[in-house]
């Protein structure tokens, strides 16, 4: 397969939110989100990853100015349906690399751990779509990281080895 | 904003698995896709939330027929950096629906989860990207879950409440 990354970028206008433990039952989800929608924020990433002791954590993210309102919001709710905790950070930066034709997205991800590893970047969340891989870091690390990610990606080029 | 939802897809050809409680520092994410990308495995969603207490878990998905190639290399990783387990599980689905001019998730994502909710389907797992909402939910669930969402939001049209 033929990959071709075509760029880094990093938004540095996200704000993350997190519930934590929140019981993985149906309608927890809903009951976040609805007023969430209601009150017209804009919500970029949403991950929730699987539950292990019947609770997972439930992240999302919005931009700096949605941030205070939206925190106002899900606080009440998370203590209602019993969520262990609400964790928020408007320190970080989400950056994604752009892969076209990426069939497999674990060349690509491979190689941004590394890159990112090497720098001593933490990734502290991860997430993919069709397109890019995007990981959640400290916002202090943003420009390095994209600096390395697109020299190591792009202006090397990214080479999927082959079988 | 006019969102549009154009359409539901069920994948019913991913496995998912997820290393448990890795230790949360540069370099360990590296170390479980290196390899992976090595053999050639085709991996499709990514999915780290963010940490608590000094560990997180990794998820990933992969075709059923790369599911034990990718589990017999990614247990002794798991082993060697000190993860709290490796869990796994073939029967789930992707369930996505796209939405065009999602200027937030937050709208699209609160009807799937209500709507999922309503039919008592658990959300496992949640991902977005520009033009999705993604979850995984067990594979029973797969028919109904397309079948209800294509109902409420592509059939009835998905409308964002007004300011
Ligand atoms: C945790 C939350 O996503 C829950 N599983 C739900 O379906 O609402
Ligand atoms: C958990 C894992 O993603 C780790 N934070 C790393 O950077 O490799």
């Amino acid at each position: 397969e033929d990959v071709l990354v075509t760029g880094v970028a990093a938004d540095r206008n996200e704000a993350k939110i997190t519930l934590q433990r929140v019981p993985d039952r149906p309608g927890l989800a809903a009951k976040i989100f609805g007023p969430i929608a209601k009150a017209h924020i804009v919500v970029d990433m949403i991950i929730q990853n699987a539950s292990e002791d019947g609770t997972t954590d439930l992240t999302f993210t919005v931009p700096q100015n949605d941030y205070a309102r939206a925190l106002e919001i899900v606080a009440p709710i998370a203590a209602e349906i019993g969520a262990g905790g609400v964790k928020s950070d408007t320190d970080v930066v989400k950056v994604s690399v752009v892969g076209l034709g990426m069939r497999s997205h674990a060349g690509v991800a491979s190689r941004i751990f590394e890159v990112l590893a090497r720098e001593g970047i933490n990734v502290e969340m991860i997430s993919t779509s069709e397109i890019k891989v995007s990981v959640v870091i400290a916002a202090k690390y943003s420009e390095l990281a994209v600096r390395v990610l697109h020299q190591a990606l792009v202006a090397e080029g990214f080479e999927e080895e082959s079988a």
